[in-house]
């Protein structure tokens, strides 16, 4: 029988350190090379070559949520509503905007919910967003309760017959137990008016995050029931690799990549691309 | 905690009898996935670990009987050490106005910390003037201005007649300056776009400021919650502009904040600032004790 059946510890070492680098944290990283080494066992290895496409493979399995159906445009009802969640900065209000122009690209009409009404000039960033993506946009004062807002827009998308509803919301840090309550009650407040919508709750990851990413995840997920994941900011060189254990942990599909700061810089996730782009 | 690890692990290796050297650098595995789990760069967590690992070797840790307590004492000392030092304070020009340029990746709170600042430097007495070289982020000048008008501080930005930003960055920041000068303002901040380490352009442009500004305070606004490409991004603005100093945004959250000791250990440039929070008044010195306390969870 031709191969090793065991990974010397200066490969593991190695390994150890590209799969940590590319912010897979080490919890997930020892699971990786615990499944490395048993499937070693088994079937053997030739080269560092093989190895290495073993470990992608692993991590393509890590990754086997499949992403619901993506901005087309035919839905198991409309309005398709959709919740844009995430801690501060992370690139939510430019998702919806890129969101949004996608979905008007696939012929659905889109209107768009300025919920974030406390950050300075946030609902001035949208205007501007719905503007270049075509969509319209439901706005009321700064410093109006956010909540309302959303039960505005999904009320004037169905008067208005309109395909897909996308809410903006602040960002919030996950330990502002008051601001993870606004966000239930913004939920809530949406469920109550149309059954079974957000019928998405799309979480923002920043690709740079590191392992406060699996807390962000967790503590959103609680509150608001994450139905998909979406990272940012890959066009840099941080890897993203937070996504890999959230996203099995979680049982959460990564849904888009956001790879740049113009309308079009949205991709629909693909695991293959993801993890041929860590380098491993 | 890493001390409860340490001990069970000083415990096991030595079955309650003396630990030895080997037991030292056996438990060094424990240390580096402690700082591996605080987002600490995997090389800085090297050869951070083996540094500890020679001093844990030269001292008391041999004979203590709480040898894991020993250990986490040393490798808080170190971080203190390598977190600290060095000046805290703004560099302000023996020629009025001071310039400072704030710089970074997207969303980091840069635009939020040039209102922070500007309150900060008002408290002490000076006249800022906030500079919009954001020319590019859709509302980035709406978003100074409001936040320049919370803390009554007049704002640098140029438009044209149909109100439509001038895209031209170094253009805004030296005129703010030169405005400055002409209204007895004594300090400019500059407010830039977000940029990646990797945008040619764009590392170029904010080079571009740099050298027509001419700061005497350049400063590298960071996320806390950065994982391992801090060292990526910090060496690469450190070779661009030769940053005087770092600010380490959202210590309000949870994340551990190893990208702090990654980008110190790497740049070797002096934390100055913590922002903890979304609003103005929320800005303090960096206390490198209470990061070292935080990374070691
Ligand atoms: N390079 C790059 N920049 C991005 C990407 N997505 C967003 N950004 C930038 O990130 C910055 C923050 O984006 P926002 O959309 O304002 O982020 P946010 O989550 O809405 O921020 P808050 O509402 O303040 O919490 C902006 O400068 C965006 O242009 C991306 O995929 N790549
Ligand atoms: N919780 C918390 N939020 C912060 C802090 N600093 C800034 N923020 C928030 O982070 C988000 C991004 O802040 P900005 O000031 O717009 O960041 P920026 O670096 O100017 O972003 P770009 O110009 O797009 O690169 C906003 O929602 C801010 O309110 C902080 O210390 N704590
Ligand atoms: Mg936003
Ligand atoms: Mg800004």
């Amino acid at each position: 029988v031709r191969g090793k059946a065991t990974v010397d510890d200066a490969v593991l070492d190695e390994l150890e350190e590209v799969l940590v680098s590319s912010d897979i944290g080490v919890k997930t990283t020892v699971t990786i090379i615990r499944h490395i080494q048993e499937r070693v066992a088994k079937d053997r290895y030739l080269n560092t070559k093989e190895l290495h496409a073993l470990i992608r493979d692993e991590i393509a399995r890590l990754l086997h949520q499949r992403p619901r159906a993506t901005a087309g445009n035919s839905f198991e009802s409309t309005p398709h509503v959709i919740l844009v969640v995430g801690v501060n900065g992370v690139g939510k209000t430019t998702t919806v905007g890129k969101l949004a122009h996608r979905y008007r690209q696939a012929g659905c009409s889109v209107v768009i919910g300025a919920a974030d009404t406390f950050r300075a000039a946030a609902i001035e960033q949208l205007e501007i967003w719905a503007r270049r993506a075509g969509a319209s946009l439901i706005k009321q004062r700064h410093g109006s309760d956010p909540a309302s807002v959303a039960f505005d827009t999904v009320q004037s998308a169905l008067a208005r017959s309109t395909d897909v509803v996308i809410i903006d919301t602040a960002g919030r840090l996950h330990t502002r137990t008051n601001l993870m309550d606004e966000l239930a009650k913004i939920k809530r407040v949406i469920d109550r008016q149309l059954k079974g919508a957000p019928h998405e709750v799309l979480l923002v990851l920043d690709a740079s995050i590191g392992q406060n990413a699996v807390h962000q995840a967790a503590q959103f997920t609680r509150s608001v029931d994450v139905t998909g994941l979406v990272i940012t900011k890959l066009d840099g060189t941080a890897k993203g690799g937070i996504i890999i254990g959230i996203s099995n942990d979680l049982e959460i599909p990564v849904q888009y990549i956001g790879v740049g700061e113009r309308v079009e810089d949205l991709q629909v996730f693909d695991a293959q691309r993801f993890v041929a782009a860590l380098s491993i | 905690n890493l001390t409860a690890k340490l001990e069970g692990a000083f415990k096991r290796l030595s079955g309650q009898g003396r630990i030895n050297e080997v037991n030292i650098a056996q438990t060094m595995g424990e240390v580096r996935r402690a700082l591996l789990e605080a987002d600490v760069n995997y090389q800085v967590a090297r050869s951070f670990t083996n540094r500890i690992k020679d001093k844990a070797l030269g001292t008391e840790v041999l004979r203590s009987v709480v040898p894991g307590q020993m250990l986490v004492k040393i490798v808080y000392d170190e971080l203190v050490m390598l977190l600290g030092g060095a000046s805290k304070g703004i560099k302000h020009s023996t020629r009025p106005p001071t310039v400072i340029l704030v710089a970074g990746l997207q969303g980091s709170g840069k635009t939020t910390f040039c209102g922070k600042l500007a309150l900060h430097l008002k408290q002490e007495g000076r006249a800022p003037l906030l500079a919009a070289a954001d020319v590019y982020r859709p509302a980035a000048v709406d978003q100074l201005r409001t936040l320049a008008a919370e803390v009554d501080v007049p704002v640098y930005a140029l438009a044209d007649d149909t109100g439509a930003v001038i895209q031209d960055a170094p253009r805004v920041a030296t005129e703010a300056v030169a405005a400055a000068r002409k209204n007895a303002r004594d300090v400019v901040i500059i407010d830039t776009a977000g940029r990646l380490h990797v945008d040619a352009t764009m590392m170029a442009e904010v080079a571009d400021i740099k050298q027509r500004a001419k700061p005497s305070e350049i400063l590298f606004v960071v996320d806390s919650m950065t994982g391992q490409d801090a060292v990526n991004t910090a060496r690469e603005f450190n070779n661009k502009l030769n940053f005087d100093g770092v600010v380490l945004t959202k210590l309000d959250g949870d994340a551990r904040g190893g990208a702090a000791l990654s980008i110190r250990s790497v740049v070797k440039k002096p934390i100055k600032f913590a922002s903890t929070g979304e609003k103005l008044s929320q800005l303090m010195p960096f206390h490198p004790d209470r990061m070292a306390r935080r990374i070691l969870g």
